[in-house]
């Protein structure tokens, strides 16, 4: 019904006000409808990054375009929390400084949403509850096991700096 | 509600029965490239009803099953997905705290799907989940190489996602 | 003209015998024609990896896929050293064995060629002969400044392994 | 043949003149998202030739003139490719141990190229570099979440990246 848009809109754009800033300092993001009527309208997304001038979103790099997608995401799920939330590789472009906001905001939600994430990345496997690997020790057979932080870090050289 | 554990058979690169435990907190999947991550979240996206072999990447359907070289014959994929109920939220399972969801696919082209082991079709468990705002291309559910893909599609499409979220 | 192409195929065809084990142990790529015609023809790809049977390239991971462009690239530029070569991301969804991997592959190619490469990954950074960073200190503004290793194991955490 | 150097002013987001000094070797381009990295890569493929504004992730070519804010007024976009030429590779610049080309821009649409500032038209400066086998679209140009292209593109168009080799 247009009523629930319009006021879920409003709720998204609250959470987008807050969100957005924490990634883009001083930065401003809002979702509008292209049309009056909600229920034919299409969503639009408008940003302003300080010093940036963005006509159109196909100019942001390929990183900025990942975190304005986290941004979005998170404001939903902080509006009304979906029972999960499984992400695929969303931090692959992501700088290190970026790629430690973005698994700070998932502590955002996590509290009501379980999350499920795939990475490569030390930054972000170093906060996670659980860690689970994926192994084909036999060619072409998938098996799992559940691992220690510290058993991870022996591994792998680059993950020498997981142990806080 | 949370996913407690996730088992697979015979689907994709996991010939034998494995079970997945999940925390009801952030889970991390790890592993060398090509070791069998995304084929997890394929799995998970198949039981929630994923019809289309080009979103499963896939050219058939049976090439769900696992096609790879071992001494057993595999004739059928299963996915199971174990689901913590307590507190409960679907008024229908209200005295299960944990629920089962089952979807099975023989080389045949025929499927099977069980909600608590009883045979339901593939509806029920569409619509079970749709009350929650959940489906297979929910905006909750981001697959690899498609973070950007919210920003890249038509406004209308956009607005789906709000749809689901009101 | 055919034989051209022919020959060049060949060419190709054996540095990549050499190259796709490498990345992929044990595993073979083949580079195909679809016509007899080389003229006409399309150009397709033939692998196969121990215990996996790939029937298209589809099925093929999101590592997997930039591996195999990655080593055709190579076997490219063993047969014809272009002048230079750049690369934007293209190992952002290798791990930490397949990254370092590949800036060994990379060292085949550079005595002939040129690389400029762009990337966030610290296994990388750490083989590279020179480092530019790029910065928008005054917002909106891109600066370039040369650097050396140790000034950016300083300023990020996760590169604290680079020290070699 | 390598590239020395390359100077941008008044390209995407660089207001100032800025000079990039390449290694013959490998040279990595490192910092934060959005700083300005792939905009580098886009200078190169400007000059090297790219004319379509969706291939410069642009809307019209006009979106190529910085357009932040800053006192100055930017009227032009000017790229400089300065390319090391000892030992000589084209017969008509022998004597050249360096060779400059040059891009330039202006709002009103005009653009204007040069070779070692010498006044030329866009086709001499892509004639150049075909002959090197380079073009801003070559296989051994791959922009960023393209890598997995060459896969994805159809038999026949794969096949152009083997012309261009032979
Ligand atoms: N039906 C099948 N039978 C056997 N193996 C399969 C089947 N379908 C896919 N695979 C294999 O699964 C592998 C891909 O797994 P997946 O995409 O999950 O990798 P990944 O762990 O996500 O890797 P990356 O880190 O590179 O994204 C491929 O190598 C493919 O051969
Ligand atoms: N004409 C222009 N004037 C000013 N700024 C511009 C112009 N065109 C693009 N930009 C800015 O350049 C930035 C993008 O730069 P670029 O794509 O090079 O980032 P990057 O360093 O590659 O980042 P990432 O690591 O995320 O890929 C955008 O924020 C965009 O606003
Ligand atoms: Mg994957
Ligand atoms: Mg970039």
């Amino acid at each position: 019904s247009k009523e629930k848009i319009l006021d879920t809109l409003e709720k998204v754009n609250t959470k987008l006000k807050e969100i957005f800033p924490t990634i883009f300092p001083g930065g401003e993001a809002k979702l509008i409808l292209t049309d009056n009527n909600p229920l034919v309208a299409g969503l639009d997304l408008n940003i302003k990054i300080p010093g940036k001038n963005i006509r159109h979103l196909n100019m942001l790099s390929g990183g900025e375009k990942a975190l304005c997608v986290i941004a979005i995401l998170i404001s939903f799920y902080l509006v009304k929390p979906g029972p999960f939330c499984i992400l695929d590789e969303v931090d692959a472009s992501l700088d290190e400084k970026n790629s430690i906001q973005f698994i700070k905001l998932l502590q955002l939600i996590k509290k009501n949403s379980q999350i499920i994430i795939i990475t490569h990345n030390p930054n972000i496997m170093k906060e996670v509850d659980t860690l689970l690997g994926v192994t084909m020790e036999e060619k072409g057979i998938s098996k799992i096991f559940t691992i220690k932080l510290d058993q991870l870090v022996k591994e792998h050289q680059s993950y020498q700096n997981l142990i806080k | 509600m949370f996913i407690k554990r996730l088992e697979i058979y015979g689907f994709k690169s996991f010939p034998y029965k494995v079970n997945i435990p999940f925390s009801p907190g952030i889970t991390a999947i790890v592993g060398p490239n090509g070791s069998g991550k995304s084929n997890i979240l394929d799995a998970i996206r198949w039981i929630l009803g994923e019809q289309s072999p080009k979103r499963l990447r896939v050219k058939e359907l049976s090439d769900l099953i696992f096609a790879g070289n071992i001494q057993k014959k595999i004739d059928f994929a299963e996915v199971k997905l174990i689901i913590n109920h307590d507190p409960p939220v679907w008024e229908k399972f209200k005295d299960f705290p944990e629920i089962i969801i089952t979807r099975r696919f023989y080389r045949n082209g025929e499927g099977e799907f069980f909600i608590n082991q009883k045979p339901c079709r593939l509806k029920d468990i569409q619509f079970l989940f749709l009350d929650l705002g959940v489906n297979p291309q929910s905006y909750g559910i981001i697959e690899q190489g498609e973070v950007s893909k919210f920003l890249e599609i038509s406004p209308k499409e956009r607005k789906i996602f709000l749809e689901d979220l009101a």
